[in-house]
């Protein structure tokens, strides 16, 4: 074991990092501007300075990998979940990201990357994981909330190594400062001319309703396209559905009972119309759902509705609300679609179309196997781009 | 494209192991080893500590978390608490 005096620490005090590269779905520039704040939250609360390096070697690199990635830990990443993110001790100064995550900034379904950033840092400055709840260095990561990101002991550690921040420097709440910037950065991608947003690969659910019209949901917007391929939106989710939270995880609209179903967290919203049904919102728990589905979709061969989490299905009957038995089930059972899916809906025709980044997977119920898949922004005109 | 992405259940050994709980070097853990590994880990992780596999225990192994092992982490904690309390660092107990 390590004695004290020997922790791994860096014996500079003004530190530079670099964005060696990004998910596509995320602007650069909303990226640069999380990292930044990710550093922030460690400066203001130390005596250290970090600055973004424009050129040549910088103490900290932030990269993401896919998989194994030969970085001599022999730590491969493990796709959607699971492991998200690692990163080493001083000095060697590398943070890792698994690119096969849903990162996500501003509250949208998926990792919040601020977060995990956050976190990682701490480890290239020396600091190991803590054992106190709510700190941003416990190892399973915190939600981004309204409370301070770092805890006392966060404050602690990272002073114990590097001492406190000199008295004259400008304390900025990197939390406040962010949030206000990404949202102002999303309103502004958001009234961009062109195609809508969404169609950059990544969307918070989709679903079909009983005219054909097909909606995406991603953040606090959605947009519609209609059975003729008219486009309106991005319209604002609260002004239909005021219940809601910001934002959702997944969509149904069932042509069972001509309802909407909206999932996020541990919650289950319905509607009648832009109605929310008495009763609603239930934990999902109650209905013996797990929290977070990757994605829902009314399935009209079984007569339920299904909802895909992880390596498994789940099956709810509408009518009584519970779970059917028997389930869940492997989703296996659905031969050639993948884990992880941000997106189901059925089309006219019978076909179920699912959707993970920028790919799209066909399921035949006839012939209960995937009959087709490609990129859907390209291939499939009723999306909208 | 065959199905990819992390199962929802996680093997524990492994996941003990991975994270500092248990040794990589001790191939087979004893009981004793087990169960005071698990309960470092409910521990660590504000969950009952039962040093059993229960479904909570499981459900937290399963959560998305940060690859970095968890090792040291009580002890540094530990000694920053100590710092509060008495101001000064607790000598290293040489072995």
């Amino acid at each position: 074991r390590r004695s004290d005096a020997q922790a791994e620490k860096w014996y500079k005090r003004h530190l530079t990092y670099q964005v060696v590269n990004w998910p596509r779905h995320l602007s650069l520039g909303s990226v640069r501007l999380a990292v930044r704040a990710a550093f922030q939250l460690w400066s203001n609360v130390s005596n250290l300075v970090f600055e973004e390096a424009s050129e040549g070697p910088a103490d900290i690199r932030l990269a993401f990998y896919e998989g194994d990635h030969n970085d001599g830990t022999g730590n491969a990443f493990d796709g959607p979940g699971g492991t998200l993110a690692h990163a080493f001790l001083p000095r060697r100064g590398e943070a890792h990201f698994d690119m096969a995550e849903r990162w996500t900034l501003n509250g949208h379904k998926g990792h919040n990357l601020f977060m995990v950033t956050a976190h990682e840092i701490g480890h290239t400055l020396g600091l190991e994981h803590s054992p106190v709840r709510h700190a941003l260095m416990s190892p399973y990561y915190r939600k981004l909330g309204r409370s301070m990101v770092l805890s006392w002991d966060d404050i602690l550690a990272v002073q114990q190594l590097y001492g406190k921040p000199s008295g004259n420097r400008p304390v900025r709440l990197p939390g406040q400062v962010l949030h206000a910037a990404l949202q102002e950065w999303e309103f502004t991608e958001l009234q961009t001319p062109g195609l809508p947003l969404y169609c950059r690969g990544v969307f918070d659910a989709i679903t079909m309703d009983e005219k054909k019209t097909v909606l995406v949901f991603r953040g606090n917007v959605y947009w519609t396209i209609s059975a003729e391929g008219g486009q309106s939106g991005p319209l604002l989710l609260r002004q239909r559905w005021p219940e809601l939270p910001q934002a959702i995880e997944a969509a149904a609209f069932s042509q069972l009972d001509s309802k909407w179903y909206f999932f996020r967290g541990k919650r289950i919203w319905r509607y009648t119309g832009n109605v929310l049904d008495s009763g609603f919102p239930m934990k999902t728990s109650e209905l013996g759902l797990p929290r977070r589905p990757d994605s829902a979709f009314y399935y009209a061969p079984l007569g339920h509705m299904v909802l895909f989490k992880g390596a498994r299905y789940y099956i709810l009957n509408l009518k009584s609300l519970q779970q059917e038995p028997y389930y869940p089930r492997k989703l296996m059972d659905w031969n050639g679609i993948p884990q992880g899916t941000n997106g189901a809906l059925t089309r006219p025709d019978g076909r179920l179309y699912l959707f993970r980044d920028q790919r799209f997977w066909r399921f035949d119920p006839m012939k209960v196997r995937v009959t087709r898949e490609g990129q859907w922004a390209r291939d499939l005109s009723w999306t909208g781009c | 494209v065959p199905a990819r992405g992390s199962p929802l259940v996680v093997d524990p050994q492994d996941f003990l192991e991975k994270y500092g709980y248990l040794h990589h070097e001790h191939q087979i853990h004893n009981s004793v080893e087990i169960h005071s590994a698990i309960r470092e880990f409910q521990w660590l992780s504000h969950l009952p500590i039962t040093g059993e596999l229960d479904s909570a225990t499981l459900l937290q192994m399963a959560e998305p978390r940060c690859g970095v092992s968890d090792e040291g982490s009580q002890k540094n904690w530990g000694q920053r608490v100590n710092l509060i309390f008495t101001g000064r660092r607790r000598p290293q107990r040489r072995r």
